[in-house]
């Protein structure tokens, strides 16, 4: 039976694909089958695992608008044991769409349901909204996961985001709890990511991660391969770092 | 006569506020009369001038929604010849609300049209992505300002974002033209980021500006003190490089 976990904040480049495709990859590497699911237009997590957009017939969009089932969309990636199903750029045109359907908030749960046998866990990765798309996510899941850059704004969002969730909660989803808080593209060499720590810490004690993310050039470098870390550089601190996530996420359950 | 200029980008965390705030604070303090509207419901601009949000009792959503005049919400800042069109959290609402209204795509145009007069520049603020929101900020525009991260993921949403631009010249604002694009986060030690000025400059020669603005930490400082860089560390490299930048706007007017 799958655990479904969004990884969703609506400040932009915290890092949410970057944890998607190397917590998806880490946790495929110990065994596990793990579908992630790409629910930003953008695509990054489906190109950030070499699948190529323009050569898809469907993709999430057409799961969501034309009901067409999940299963025949899903893509395998270069990676045993880990699935995509994919984005393009027609999901951008579907948060007006969907706002018109009825029970708009719970499409993806319908879609995603029928696939919890097949995986032990299926990630979502979130645009940078509160928008439709992000709150059928929060709908469909289990749990949310939530990174965190250590900047300033960063930090100012995050109130935003957990009113949005208890939101969720109150009205689509009473079950959703969250999986856990991750500290992305940590500068040890700065105050401010320093005080940002601190700050999670003091907020957030049980939700946060022991293991933090640093800043590391190869993290950035291993999407324009298409390939997680860990296939890209195994021996990098972002390998290393990735793959404690993924240990840490397992010793929860 | 205003010119109005939005500032877009639907990958998140790539600069656009930062630029908004920093452009906008240097055209200022080179005796420009300058408005900032923040369109994004994360309020980024309107805290990184240093104003509260949650005293504010009307924002974008008001002026957009129901229609008050937006000199009744304008807020001045701390920097003379510098105000702000504050945004809040209710904005988040707006995407779904507005799908429904008539002209949704040219209320903000409305809105903005009457304060030609009073500026010099009109510099918008839009959020991660390529709905309503930003739609409305690109047909209210003379022109479109692009920032671009120097990493692979913000290179490969471009394509997306120039066809938006062409959609929105082709239905909505035909005088839509790209003001420039500017180079953000560049970090001269990694091999990725000269890749990817190489290629923008290679496809966009004549649109990117020669200021190219550098990672510095001092940028990421100067919001938790709710001031533009050239205030809160006017010597800063980051405080330098957007002063060129406000000037080479200038000059190709
Ligand atoms: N720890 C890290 N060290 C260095 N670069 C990183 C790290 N994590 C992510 N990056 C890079 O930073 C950028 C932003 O990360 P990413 O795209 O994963 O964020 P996001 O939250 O998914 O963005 P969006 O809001 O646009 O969806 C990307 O170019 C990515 O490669
Ligand atoms: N040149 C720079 N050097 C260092 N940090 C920077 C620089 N420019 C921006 N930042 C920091 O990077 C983060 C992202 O920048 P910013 O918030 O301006 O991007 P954005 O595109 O407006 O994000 P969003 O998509 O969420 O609206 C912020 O924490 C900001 O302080
Ligand atoms: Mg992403
Ligand atoms: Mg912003």
């Amino acid at each position: 039976m799958a655990k479904i976990v969004a990884v969703a904040n609506q400040k932009g480049g915290v890092g949410k694909t970057t944890t998607v495709v190397n917590l998806g990859c880490g946790l495929a590497l110990m065994g596990k089958k793990v579908l992630l699911v790409d629910a930003d237009p953008q695509g990054n997590c489906t190109s950030g695992l070499g699948i190529d957009r323009k050569r898809l017939k469907a993709s999430l969009y057409n799961v969501l608008i034309e009901e067409i089932p999940a299963k025949d969309v899903i893509q395998s990636s270069s990676v045993t044991n880990l699935d995509v199903l994919p984005a393009t750029i027609q999901l951008a045109g579907a948060e007006v769409e969907l706002a018109s359907l009825e029970e708009r908030e719970l499409l993806m749960k319908r879609a995603l349901e029928g696939l919890r046998n097949e995986y032990d866990y299926i990630i979502i990765d979130c645009p940078p909204s509160l928008g439709l798309i992000t709150l059928n996510a929060l709908s469909a899941s289990d749990s949310v996961l939530i990174p965190i850059q250590c900047e300033y704004y960063a930090l100012e969002g995050l109130s935003q985001l957990m009113h949005s969730i208890y939101l969720v909660r109150r009205r689509l989803n009473p079950s959703l709890k969250i999986e856990g808080i991750v500290l992305t593209m940590f500068d040890g060499r700065t105050n401010l990511a320093i005080q940002v720590v601190d700050e999670v810490k003091r907020h957030f004690r049980r939700e946060v991660y022991k293991t933090i993310i640093p800043r590391n050039v190869r993290l950035s470098e291993a999407p324009s391969f298409g390939k997680p870390i860990m296939i890209y550089d195994p021996k990098s601190k972002g390998a290393e770092v990735y793959q404690d996530l993924a240990k840490e996420v397992l010793e929860r359950e």
